[in-house]
């Protein structure tokens, strides 16, 4: 579980 | 990366940089959202928390850094360089009335409930609506100076630029991120009116008046 979903966007 | 998205980050720095600019070389931040500014802070805070977890590009880190570094730069110059120019009794907008609600939406609907997501969608929730207490002070004093309406139209441009990228994304990447979408079509809607005014009265003009 990852500690969160990648945002790749700003 | 595509170029809507390039645009639109650029759009977005430049709004940060007029307004900034503006108060600095004005030496007064008359006219201008301090609350607009708070929430703009906390937008990118708790967008950007994932400046300690997660590297994702040098471009990346670099923007996260100068807009979190901006935004608290122009929160300074508000509320104590040039706390004396700061229109305070015309930015009545109760912030609280943006804030809770989306909080409590960030913690309902999210992709994923762990605390930095939630902090994540709080964000992007937030940053739809965070122009409203500026755009309330424009409403009630009648007016804006034109360096104002610059600054918004290009923070306004931004989101409406991004959802361009996002259209592009889905068709060239699959890429789909529902909560990113609706909230950035709230966010250029807010905008709608405003770029109308910008368009037909702002040019050629020294201020630009919102009707009440």
């Amino acid at each position: 579980h990852a500690l969160q979903i990648p945002h790749d966007e700003l | 990366m595509n170029i809507f998205r390039l645009t639109g980050d650029l759009s977005h720095l430049a709004a940060i940089i007029i307004l900034l600019l503006k108060i600095w070389k004005t030496r007064s931040c008359a006219g201008i959202s301090g609350k607009s500014q708070i929430l703009f802070a906390l937008v990118f805070t708790s967008r950007y928390l994932d400046l300690l977890t997660s590297f994702i590009s040098l471009y990346n880190t670099t923007m996260k850094v100068i807009y979190i570094g901006c935004a608290y730069a122009t929160v300074y110059l508000i509320y104590a360089k040039f706390k004396a120019t700061y229109d305070g009794n015309h930015d009545t907008f109760r912030v609280e009335f943006l804030v809770v609600p989306v909080g409590g939406l960030a913690f309902l609907v999210n992709h994923d409930f762990s605390p930095l997501e939630i902090l994540w969608t709080f964000s992007i929730y937030l940053e739809s609506v965070a122009i409203l207490p500026q755009l309330f002070m424009i409403s009630k004093t009648g007016e804006a100076e034109t360096i104002t309406t610059h600054y918004l139209f290009f923070l306004g441009l931004y989101r409406a630029l991004y959802l361009i990228n996002w259209i592009w994304r889905f068709y060239f990447e699959g890429f789909f991120d529902m909560i990113a979408i609706v909230a950035g079509v709230v966010q250029t809607i807010l905008y709608c009116d405003f770029f109308y005014l910008y368009v037909t009265k702002g040019e050629g003009r020294s201020q630009l008046s919102i009707p009440t």
